[in-house]
């Protein structure tokens, strides 16, 4: 049991490490067990460094840090056993538009194995989905939806900018 | 196996007519305007997964979950989310190509559940999505806001994500 | 003292209607007294309907009109009794684009009168205000700030989109 | 009364060196990269007025506050970070046209308060806080992630907002 726990935890750490690395330029970042022993005895502790800071511990990463380090391990489990289907609701909130931007490149690359349906309200990610889905209420109080073309939409955001 | 179209009815704000967003693989985009209804999708996706818990799905009772009607559309009586799933890779132990799975609830708070249009239990349905790795509160679907939940969490539960996968 | 607390009480539930109605085009929000009698023995509710909706409670408002009503809270109290100085961190990050410029056009009337210090990652935001102060990190763990020209980061910001 | 300027030296990713923020009346936007320090401005404004919970500064101790170090720089002694108030509205009971009232922390968790340039206690430094209306824990400053909360509180808390006003 624990062999198994084991192989499964090196293989999306190794995953971590690399993902992390793409995201966050000049950031490193390790997910590491608590207990040498039995890794049941212990938990797991995410240590990310981005821009190669001295950062103690994962709880002083900043809104947009956390945000980052929690979808490299997303992505990082996905590689190793993908689900059938990601459903990301404004992840993408506390990122400054590069992040979003890279984020965005990130999910592209992996949506090539396994479906992502992203809700987002920046600029950066819309622009690199395949398709896109505009919710609307004209009526009030009653969603509608609507296919809608991404060269389209991204003109659109770029004449409100 | 991927979502091919979730369909809607007398859900949240999605009214009393059917309405159907279709889906395909890759990587596709929600957009609108705050309020419109994009995260009453996420929440008919997570009912027809099996979330118990009505505020999960940000209701205070499952019959929340029911269109509560507008100055021109009256209230529905049940809300029903059906999903179809492209099985073509046979990642559900059932034979058809493709899967519908769907969740009804009416306003006592009832509610059931169908495979391909047969009625089943939700521990049949949850075994069926356990096939595929997808369970009610799984790490592949982030709820708004909750991003950061991955990283605030303690070890220990952090490791429980990692034993469900392995 | 219930009497100098429902004169405050109709001044800023007064501001706030008008407020919301300013920042939310077609909606209406009121703050109402749980109790009729003595005020202290309930507290107070928010009643949003954000685009004329039948809105149960605001509970299930979205992510980004909870921010809105939130905003139109501060705003109603800041005009009844401004505080000296208001720090507003990513306040815009569930903010929709024209939201955001609603929102950012709302606080330049109101620093007019009183001192806003808005932390943004959001275009719409940034060009609106009066100045801008750039925060960088370009030597690992150690932060620098730097008066910025709004006119440069717009364009560069327009630049990347 | 507003914020002329706010001084650190030692205040979290701030470093070694005396770092001015110059500020005035009206609109500032403060932009930047994520995890560039814009939060810990907020973080060291909030230190000022006088909170005592690291936690609401994003901190385990009182010490996490101060800067711990690079590569290049070693760790900092003790955090300081004053703000110089225009107060040529004599909205501070202070004869002087401006007010800088400084507050610092050493890595044993002790600080002090000082109000131009004099020791003060806490207490004085809140009263003379509380002429102009400006608490430790004012609706004023809303921390990143937390614009939401005044929608989710319960109503008496609420009312308890309009009742500090009133
Ligand atoms: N049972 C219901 N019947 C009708 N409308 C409902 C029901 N439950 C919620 N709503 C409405 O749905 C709206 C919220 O939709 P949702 O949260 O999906 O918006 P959103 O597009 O995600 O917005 P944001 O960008 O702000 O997150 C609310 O305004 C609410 O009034
Ligand atoms: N005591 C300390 N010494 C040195 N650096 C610290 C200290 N405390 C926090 N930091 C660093 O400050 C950084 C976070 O800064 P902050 O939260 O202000 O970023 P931010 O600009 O608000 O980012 P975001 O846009 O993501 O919210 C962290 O990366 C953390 O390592
Ligand atoms: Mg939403
Ligand atoms: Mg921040």
């Amino acid at each position: 049991k624990s062999e198994v726990f084991l192989k499964t935890f090196n293989e999306i750490a190794s995953n971590f490490s690399e993902i992390f690395s793409e995201i966050s330029p000049d950031g490193t970042a390790q997910l590491l067990l608590e207990t040498e022993g039995n890794p049941f005895d212990g938990g797991i502790i995410v240590d990310a460094k981005p821009l190669g800071k001295n950062v103690k511990t994962a709880v002083s990463l900043s809104g947009g840090e956390k945000a980052i380090t929690a979808l490299s391990l997303i992505f990082a489990i996905q590689r190793y056993k993908p689900s059938p289907f990601y459903i990301l609701d404004e992840v993408d909130a506390n990122l400054d538009d590069s992040n979003v931007e890279r984020t965005a490149d990130m999910i592209k690359r992996q949506a090539e194995k396994t479906q992502f349906i992203v809700i987002t309200l920046r600029e950066g990610m819309m622009s690199r989905a395949e398709r896109l889905f505009g919710v609307s209420m004209y009526k009030k109080g009653l969603s509608s939806m609507v296919a809608l073309e991404v060269e389209k939409v991204v003109k659109q955001e770029e004449a409100l900018a | 196996v991927f979502i091919e179209k979730v369909t809607m009815k007398g859900f949240k704000s999605y009214g009393n007519k059917t309405l159907t967003l279709p889906l395909s693989k890759g990587f596709t985009c929600i957009v609108g305007p705050n309020g419109s209804g994009k995260s009453n999708i996420t929440d008919a996706i997570c009912f027809v997964v099996g979330r118990i818990s009505a505020k999960s799905m940000r209701g205070e009772r499952l019959s929340d979950l029911i269109f509560n009607g507008t100055e021109d559309e009256k209230k529905a009586e049940e809300a029903i989310v059906s999903i179809t799933f492209n099985n073509e890779d046979g990642g559900f132990p059932i034979e058809e190509k493709k899967v519908t799975i769907s969740r009804a609830v009416n306003s006592k708070g009832e509610g059931e559940y169908r495979v391909n249009g047969k009625r089943a239990t939700r521990s049949y349905v949850l075994d069926i999505f356990s096939y595929v790795g997808i369970r009610p509160d799984g790490h592949n679907i982030v709820m708004q806001g909750d991003i950061a939940h991955f990283i605030n969490m303690n070890p220990v539960d952090r490791r429980g994500i990692i034993e469900e996968i392995s």
